[in-house]
């Protein structure tokens, strides 16, 4: 059986809010590591990987592998009803219709209890091979939804070039043009305010910026994006979480 | 004209 509880519910609140408007339906695959979940958006276009290692949770126990074929917008109605600070404890079968979930105050005064179905997913768990990128870019992830966001208004799509003196996203629509530049810089008093770039060769490719736009719903999770690039593949946006990752795989687009 | 690439032949996935 699966029992995995996490210290603050928000944790997994917010994984599922960054990605329930790319993924309907797909398997969370539990087994003694932790809880993976991997998923192509409805197009095809962008993969969602997200890692929650055992050692995020306290306890953590997964006797066999169980995948559990979740609907995504069930699992937000679900997840609203807890508190951000809430404890989340995930119970399952081995071979569950239904996943548990229950809510405890961090007071301890407040217990919810919901059952969520299950449903069966038809859904290969692919080791995704581990790049070495071109470039990888180390950014604060506010900064990153800023730029998708300001660039989005103007363009479809958006340029990332990285070289050695920096990284600039560009953008070109119909009523004009517009760029942001990033130089890298150390910010000695919070790191998470730096901006790296780790570079092996330059780099320009161009992506959609309604995904990018999509995927920074994710920056609440970690004050820090890292984008790594190489050309003709596809973009890594990753956010760390304390025990695991969130990462979004983007094709890039071709020219005409 | 751009043109949007799928992303499951990088990946080797169906």
């Amino acid at each position: 059986m699966l029992e995995a509880r996490l210290e603050q519910a928000q944790i997994l609140k917010k994984v599922v809010e960054a990605i329930k408007d790319l993924v309907q339906d797909c398997n969370f695959d539990c087994n003694d590591a932790g809880i993976q979940l991997q998923a192509m958006d409805n197009s095809h276009v962008a993969l969602v990987s997200m890692k929650l290692g055992s050692e995020g949770f306290s306890p953590y126990r997964c006797d066999r592998n169980i995948a559990l074929g979740i609907n995504l917008n069930s699992l937000m109605k679900v997840l609203r009803a807890a508190a951000n600070e809430d404890l989340l404890t995930l119970k399952a079968e081995d071979q569950p219709d239904s996943l548990n979930l229950l809510f405890e105050s961090s007071s301890q005064d407040r217990l919810s209890e919901y059952d969520i179905k299950l449903m069966d997913i038809d859904q290969e768990h692919l080791g995704i091979p581990d790049t070495e990128y071109a470039a990888t870019i180390t950014l604060p992830s506010a900064e990153f939804q800023r730029i998708c966001r300001d660039l989005s208004a103007l363009s479809e799509s958006v340029s990332i070039e990285a070289n050695k003196d920096g990284v600039k996203f560009a953008c070109s629509g119909d009523i004009g043009n517009g760029s942001v530049t990033l130089r890298p810089h150390t910010n000695v008093e919070d790191e998470d305010k730096s901006t790296k770039i780790e570079l092996t060769e330059p780099v320009n490719l161009t992506f959609s910026l309604k995904y990018l736009v999509n995927f920074c719903k994710a920056s609440s999770l970690s004050a820090t994006v890292r984008l790594c690039l190489s050309n003709e593949v596809p973009l890594l946006v990753e956010y760390q979480m304390g025990a695991g990752y969130l990462r979004f795989y983007l094709a890039p687009k071709i020219g005409d | 004209e751009w043109l949007q690439q799928y992303i499951a032949p990088f990946f080797n996935l169906n």
